[in-house]
């Protein structure tokens, strides 16, 4: 609808920068390495109409048409993590045991709507 | 203590039960360095795609790799016989595993701080053996014979050489039966070369032993794997 104004391309739904910092949060005497690591967060819009680059799903385009129409009603879709990557962290437990553990999802890459 | 709230429901996330405050940390095994700087610098695409349960570097199921200092003791002061160089019980703390994790694999490096290097003509300079406990023993006394099983004996020339041996099928039978009593490690020499005599004097004091140990957290494997 015509009257809708544009999105400005930067409030789009996408990943934003967030480093987390392990001393920030007092863990750099037991956490070896690293000592921090970008993660990231999704944050922005889920405007109509969606664009391939949101990597929406058919259920996310459906209600920005609706949302459109209705926008008290219904809310746009949510902007999500849709891909993330695993990190490893070495360690030191509570009896000075050299740990190497790996968790997954921990770093956001890519965002979409859903 | 809202925040030590937060903080601890996130190392609970993190599968950890409380923040750890090591006492006297040793320096990090190279072998979990090399592993560590292999992952980190895979690129993103490679990371999402690499099974994170799976340690490739020993190809084996597994997300968590430990590295134990032995914190056994010498049987005897000093050298215990005139061709026996030493014999020590090696013990290896396994309790901190934590339930839900499934044991896959544990190798035990013995390394020598030492680079010295003794040719000998018949080559087989070194004689080790490793016995698996099943008697508590204290220090000076030395283990009855009927108390251990002969894990491994073999001969060796070379002292600035790790010696690597598969321990998983004991590591799983001390989770199992909840009785740890470690192991029994005897290293002796082939013959009474005054020069060997000379290092068989002093091995004790370059010896060092770890076990690695690799275990699968049921938890957050399983979870992943449902997802792929």
């Amino acid at each position: 609808n015509a009257h809708h104004a544009p999105v400005t391309p930067s409030n789009l739904c996408k990943p934003r920068r967030l480093y987390i910092s392990f001393s920030d949060v007092g863990w750099e005497n037991w956490i070896i390495a690293p000592q921090g690591y970008m993660a990231n967060y999704c944050l922005g819009e889920c405007p109509f109409p969606l664009t391939a680059e949101l990597n929406s799903t058919n259920h996310a385009i459906l209600q920005t048409v609706v949302h459109s129409l209705d926008p008290e009603g219904t809310p746009q879709p949510c902007c999500v993590p849709v891909r993330l990557s695993p990190i490893s962290i070495l360690y030191y437990d509570n009896s000075d045991n050299v740990v190497l553990r790996h968790y997954e999802d921990m770093v956001v890459d890519e965002c979409g709507c859903r | 203590m809202e925040l030590s709230l937060q903080e601890s429901l996130l190392l609970k996330s993190l599968g950890l039960s409380t923040k750890p405050s090591p006492k006297s940390p040793i320096p990090v095994p190279p072998v979990l360095w090399r592993i560590f700087q292999r992952r980190k610098t895979l690129p993103s695409a490679n990371k999402a795609l690499a099974d994170g349960c799976r340690v490739e570097e020993f190809n084996v199921p597994g997300n968590i790799i430990r590295v134990f200092p032995d914190q056994g003791h010498f049987i005897h002061e000093g050298q215990p016989g005139r061709l026996l160089c030493l014999q020590k019980r090696l013990y290896f703390n396994l309790s901190v595993l934590e339930e839900g994790e499934r044991l896959t694999m544990a190798q035990l490096e013995i390394k020598f701080s030492c680079n010295s290097y003794h040719a000998s003509s018949q080559g087989q300079v070194f004689e080790l053996r490793l016995y698996q406990s099943s008697q508590m023993s204290l220090r000076g006394v030395p283990p009855q014979r009927h108390g251990r099983k002969l894990l491994v004996e073999q001969s060796f020339a070379q002292l600035h050489k790790s010696l690597l041996f598969n321990l998983s099928g004991v590591a799983k039978e001390w989770r199992m039966s909840s009785r740890n009593l470690g192991l029994i490690l005897e290293i002796s020499v082939s013959n009474g070369d005054s020069d060997l005599q000379r290092l068989c004097a002093s091995i004790d004091s370059f010896l060092d032993t770890s076990l690695l140990v690799v275990t699968l957290s049921q938890q957050q494997c399983k979870a992943s794997r449902r997802r792929r």
